[in-house]
């Protein structure tokens, strides 16, 4: 099974 | 005061239908560098980043910083009662809250105006460092289209991997499983239906097809797609927009558990 990964997991809030 | 006028208001009609199926409100920026756009989608998987840079308007006048919270189904519905060859600009005064399209015919004989409401968008601005890519595929945007499409009729996800062989893009569902394998094709009449791919090591991830079919709502605003991959970063699937700009979707991979 794959989970879906999150975009903030790759960047970060400025 | 801001004011961005638009001879090819197409553009700015097309670049709505690309968005708003993935994102509801936005904040549109301007500044003197251009017109843009970053926002995820609800589910914060994907990142669409738009750029329209101030000298591909006919006139842009931007006095200060001016962010514009506007939901984009209603922008959409303005945008839509212009006409595909009209004029387009878009005007504010610092501290209003509506926005103005002012929509010209191309002879000049019918002008429109439409005032809309602004909103509050409490949105997140995110830091997207520049990046090296392990495979960077372009290929005509007509074709990634129709991939992403037909797979989406087998699956729910895309597993896309990138080898010295070419492209290949794969899905399995309840009814079987289907791989298309797209080569490197230099060797084309035009540039725009060349297939290149520039490969520093294989990669292969796994993306929801959903999400890769709302991309495509971009196709009309570019002939050519680049698909920029790495194992530890989100895909961008970018388009360009002639002489403007860009519009970029970053989509988060599927990962094993």
């Amino acid at each position: 099974t794959c989970i879906q990964r999150r975009i903030l997991g790759y960047f970060s809030r400025t | 005061m801001l004011e961005l006028r638009l001879v090819q208001g197409s553009l700015l009609k097309k670049v709505l239908e690309a968005i708003r199926e993935l994102v509801t409100d936005a904040n549109f920026d301007c500044s003197a560098t251009g017109f843009s756009l970053q926002a995820m989608d609800s589910s914060h998987v994907a990142l669409v980043a738009l750029l329209l840079r101030s000298e591909g308007f006919e006139h842009y006048r931007c006095d200060r910083n001016l962010s514009m919270g506007m939901n984009l189904n209603n922008v959409s519905k303005m945008l839509r009662c212009a006409g595909n060859n009209d004029i387009i600009t878009v005007k504010a005064d610092d501290g209003s809250d509506t926005v103005t399209f002012m929509f010209e015919s191309p002879n000049q004989d019918k002008i429109a105006d439409f005032e809309m409401k602004l909103m509050d968008i409490d949105s997140e601005h995110l830091g997207i460092p520049d990046a090296e890519y392990q495979a960077i595929v372009r290929m005509p945007s007509s074709e990634f289209a129709r991939i992403c499409k037909d797979l989406s009729s087998i699956g729910d996800t895309v597993i896309i991997s990138v080898t010295k062989e070419g492209v290949k893009f794969s899905t399995a569902g309840d009814i079987g499983t289907a791989n298309i394998v797209c080569r490197q094709n230099k060797t084309v009449d035009k540039p725009e239906e060349a297939t290149i791919i520039e490969m520093q090591e294989p990669v292969s991830l796994t993306f929801a097809l959903r999400y890769m079919n709302s991309f495509t709502k971009a196709t009309p605003l570019s002939e050519t797609v680049t698909i920029s991959l790495s194992s530890d970063l989100p895909v961008v699937v970018e388009y360009k927009i002639a002489e403007m700009g860009y519009i970029r979707f970053y989509l988060a991979p599927k990962i094993e558990e």
